[in-house]
């Protein structure tokens, strides 16, 4: 069984590669541009969504119509220069989007602090972690909490990378450090994985 | 998020987890009310997570002709809850094979809410009475058209019951946050780094009354000739279950 939550991990991974391999084809500069652009928009949940529903319809009929701020600002990036959508950049755009509907608020927001404090490589090991080690339990477990990339963090990034994963609906015990896994939290803890995904390989200047 | 915790917590307080949606911004909270209309994208590429129900400006009766009767909503009795949560966090690291470490971030909280609310919903006879008597606006509405018009990738849901305040609610939260950290990194030769920081926190958020903190939705179906309700959408039952319109 516990090679059922590798398959899930390495599901999400394939699928995360497969749909952002484009994004990574992109400068370092265009890249960083469209994550500052993305950091914006978490604060925004409402442009967020028009952005998801711009970039939908345009890949759907072709028709692109025209957004303001820094939803303008990707759409820009994502167009060549005779005006024309990539498809398959629009398409891996509207996955980190789609991850990041799936989250709520409080959620973006955390997201839009990691950006800033530059941690999402250290989140999306933890939450690959949790996934590969519970994804396969069926029923509500405790286990210690993985901690492999912790140790390189400053305190206060230890707290907000906590809170993102309390966020999902999983509860850390104090003083012991042991998480309690729920699995009705997997399809939450899949959207996080996705968004850090596309994020991270944004923020990545390799 | 203080609003978003309170939301969760009535939800499974009400007894109604997985079935109530638990509001998680209190912005949305105008255009969930009965009759309003929700938007839910069609799941892209077999992604493993769900989609969100998204809030349109929209309601049901925007849709439809105007006349009587007006529809009515049923109100539950009041319902009044208080909640005090205490609750911390912490985590601690330690590292093998040469290389050890100890990390620790706590925060220690306190959250308080009192709440009166009330359920609104719309009874099956009322569906019956609005199905038989109010027929689609025609033309249709501009919005309506775009709706339908995305049809292929996004389905249109109805709000039939809401949790709402019945009275202001002041929610708080209290906390004291203690993040440490201290590192030893053997490999570098005995280097120790030594983090501390300590910050109290105290939030406080006001819930106007008649805020929608819960609701639930049913499947809208718009076709050319008609409207309907799904009560069973995911059973597939088509002709049974979809009432008043004949497909």
């Amino acid at each position: 069984s516990q090679d059922s939550g590798e398959i899930h991990l390495q599901s999400l991974q394939e699928q995360a590669d497969g749909q952002l391999q484009d994004l990574a084809t992109l400068s370092s500069e265009l890249r960083l541009t469209l994550l500052g652009a993305l950091r914006e928009l978490l604060q925004d949940r409402q442009a967020l969504q028009e952005l998801e529903d711009t970039l939908e319809q345009a890949l759907d009929t072709g028709l692109l119509a025209q957004l303001e701020g820094p939803g303008g600002l990707v759409l820009s990036i994502l167009q060549d220069s005779t005006g024309n959508l990539s498809c398959s950049r629009g398409g891996a755009i509207l996955y980190i989007l789609g991850a990041l509907a799936a989250l709520s608020e409080p959620q973006l927001r955390l997201l839009a602090q990691s950006i800033e404090r530059r941690i999402l490589s250290q989140e999306l090991e933890l939450v690959a972690s949790i996934l590969e080690r519970n994804c396969n339990q069926m029923e509500e477990t405790t286990r210690p909490l993985p901690t492999g990339g912790l140790c390189a963090l400053k305190s206060e990034d230890v707290v907000l990378l906590l809170n993102l994963v309390q966020s999902c609906g999983l509860a850390l015990e104090q003083p012991s450090g042991q998480l309690t896994w729920d699995p009705t939290v997997v399809p939450q803890l899949s959207a996080l994985y996705g968004s850090l995904s596309g994020l991270q390989l944004l923020a990545d200047p390799s | 998020s203080l609003f978003l915790r309170t939301t969760k917590s009535l939800v499974g307080e009400l007894g109604r987890k997985g079935e109530l949606v638990p509001v998680d911004s209190l912005s949305s909270s105008s255009r969930l009310r009965p009759f309003c209309l929700v938007r839910k994208k069609h799941r892209r590429h077999l992604w493993p997570w769900d989609t969100p129900l998204i809030p349109t400006d929209f309601s049901l009766l925007d849709l439809l002709e105007p006349g009587c009767p007006e529809p009515e909503v049923n109100r539950s009795s009041p319902i009044n809850i208080w909640e005090k949560v205490a609750g911390g966090l912490s985590g601690a690291v330690s590292l093998s094979a040469g290389l050890q470490g100890q990390v620790a971030g706590s925060s220690n909280s306190a959250c308080i809410s009192a709440l009166a609310v009330q359920t609104l919903w719309i009874s099956p006879g009322t569906w019956e009475m609005l199905l038989e008597k109010r027929k689609l606006r025609s033309p249709r509405p501009p919005f309506l058209q775009e709706l339908q018009s995305r049809k292929e990738r996004e389905s249109l849901y109805v709000v039939t019951e809401a949790v709402e305040t019945l009275q202001d609610a002041i929610l708080q939260s209290q906390g004291q946050m203690l993040a440490a950290g201290q590192l030893s990194l053997l490999q570098l030769g005995h280097v120790q780094v030594q983090v501390q920081s300590h910050m109290d926190t105290e939030k406080v958020l006001s819930i106007p009354r008649g805020s929608i903190l819960a609701y639930r939705v049913l499947q809208l179906a718009v076709e050319e000739d008609g409207w309907a309700v799904l009560y069973f959408p995911e059973g597939k039952l088509c002709r049974g279950t979809r009432r008043g319109i004949d497909f």
